[in-house]
């Protein structure tokens, strides 16, 4: 019990950092952000808690809870994408993880996930038009107002070009 | 392996059989307000196990479709995954290329039942093929429900405690 | 306590309507949806509870839990107005109220927010570019590393002219 | 009437004195994440009397800034918000066109004190003065914090009673 935790927390923390830098890394901040986790009880990791830590770029170490929503949402994405690497599932669905970012890092986050699309397949639901351009499909839903049915119309982008 | 398309059947606000996909590496969902994005995570998430209390519902039957708001216009609702199997994967004896099917049905008495490749199967065998191409229901560690991603920052350590065993 | 109760209810629930009518008009639906409160106890309206329902355009009755993330967001601004026309405070501060709503959406909030700017003043912190081009006036924050401190710039926009 | 102004002192990621404004009828705050959008959301509500915990803090000494995360560079923190007297409004014996100054401050000690026009006051007779110009603090009906937008609408009917209940 304790091989099988140790072996899934080492790899998440590993790649944590790596990734949580992919995301905040910009020409300003080269080197990127800093983030960890920590164990309560490291004898018996599985009795005690597992404490998640991330620092945006230039700043220094603060509670997670001070965090602005769009840094906590970048840090959350960084955890997400560690935790996978451990346990692959082949696609991942996520409905408006956008909401709280600025276009900067609406820029990275879409950046991130374009470029691991080989790795895992992804499908995200967004308002915001930088996803629909660097997707490789889109699918658009409308509402049938006479039937009160949602319709959906599928536009493969890789046969049309990068128009 | 990926997932090809979705076929959904008076599946919330989908009326009647429709075919969504197909879907590549990297497919983005978009539409206005109140289209039914969020309703087509909700299938695909419906399909793989998932309880309605984390679809938005308290019941089974509220997930089939309602034309007027108030009765549901057919009793049954079914969703489909069709997925592929990848290249040096073996999915319950089927190789790269071919076609795996997930399905789950409501009955019009409201209750659920699974089907692997149209057949009917409990949902032990139909959690361990799911498992057998790295999808645990059990986690949702693949799915981000509206609303949810600010959350994951701040679950507390017992919760990711329980997340790392789940995934260990 | 009947009587100051029912004031403050039957002027909510009047203007609640006109309003979510306003927030969801489009030239598609002119009439916009409909939304009203109801009462659990109509005798003892403070001992029961206040029911609130809001429908959009062209959707025939549902439970309010059943709306879309968007659709919420603007039931919940009508709401929130509907309120403020019986108690008017002299201001709105609000924190990116837009996050969930499409373009078309945001453009509707926007214009109500604006055409209602002479009878209370708003503060509205947004991400999107559509409420810096109809406001007054822009304060625009940023981060100074050196000293990891907040700097403000406020740019007035009616000097400036709509450019 | 209409805010004027908001003097900032120490007080969350705001460093030093800083005087941010003027506000017009529409005024917009822009900027990217984290730079300190809602913490000038958080100034507002300060001043105004709304509790540390609306603030994500817990103790009123979190709000002071601190420059490397750990120390608060200074021990004092101050907010102040300048208020111009409306048309056809008197507020405390001042008229139309008047400015009153509310501010509250954080001392060394970690308790907070409030002032209107610069001369210390008890909480109920700051608290009164709000009420003269509509501001409800207890109600909070005029401020919509960062995600809290949606759950206006989900309010349970018995939290709308209690809403009507405040402001009736
Ligand atoms: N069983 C059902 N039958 C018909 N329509 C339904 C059913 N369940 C939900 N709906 C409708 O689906 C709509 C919500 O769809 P959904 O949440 O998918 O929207 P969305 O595209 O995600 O919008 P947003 O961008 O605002 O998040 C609601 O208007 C609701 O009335
Ligand atoms: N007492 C303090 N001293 C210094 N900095 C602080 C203090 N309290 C919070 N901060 C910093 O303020 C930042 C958060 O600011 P804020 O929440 O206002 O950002 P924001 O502009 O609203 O961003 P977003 O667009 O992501 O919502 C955090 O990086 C946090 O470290
Ligand atoms: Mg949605
Ligand atoms: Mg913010």
């Amino acid at each position: 019990r304790y091989d099988t935790f140790m072996q899934a927390y080492n790899l998440v923390s590993d790649n944590l950092n790596t990734i949580y830098k992919d995301l905040t890394r910009s020409s300003k901040h080269p080197l990127g952000g800093n983030a960890f986790l920590s164990l309560d009880n490291p004898e018996e990791p599985y009795l005690g808690g597992v404490k998640f830590n991330a620092m945006p770029p230039m700043k220094r170490f603060r509670d997670m809870e001070q965090l602005s929503g769009g840094e906590k949402t970048v840090a959350a994405l960084g955890l997400l994408f560690a935790i996978h690497s451990f346990r692959p599932a082949p696609f991942f669905v996520m409905d408006e993880i956008d909401a709280a970012l600025d276009n900067i890092n609406v820029k990275k986050v879409c950046n991130y996930i374009q470029g691991r699309s080989g790795d895992f397949q992804s499908i995200v639901i967004s308002l915001k038009d930088m996803f629909y351009e660097k997707a490789d499909a889109l699918v658009g839903i409308c509402r049938d107002h006479a039937t009160n049915s949602s319709r959906t119309l599928t536009l493969d982008l890789e046969a049309v070009g990068e128009a | 392996g990926r997932l090809i398309r979705i076929e959904a059947e008076n599946f919330k606000s989908y009326a009647g059989t429709q075919i969504i996909g197909p879907f590549k590496d990297f497919t983005a969902v978009i539409g206005p307000n109140g289209a039914g994005k969020s309703n087509l995570m909700d299938a695909i998430s419906f399909v793989l196990g998932v309880q309605s209390k984390h679809l938005r519902s308290t019941k089974l039957s509220d997930l089939v479709f309602r034309a007027d708001g108030a009765v549901p216009s057919s009793r049954r609702a079914m969703v489909k995954v069709v997925y592929m199997v990848g290249e040096g994967e073996e999915v319950g004896g089927q190789e790269a290329g071919d076609e795996v099917h997930f399905s789950r049905v409501i009955s019009a008495g409201g209750a659920s039942s699974y089907r692997l490749n149209d057949k009917e199967v409990t949902w032990e065998s139909y959690e361990k093929r799911l498992r057998s191409i790295g999808v645990l229901v059990k986690a949702r560690n693949f799915l981000v429900f509206q609303g949810d991603v600010e959350s994951i920052a701040s679950k507390s350590p017992k919760e990711l405690t329980q997340l790392f065993e789940q995934i260990s």
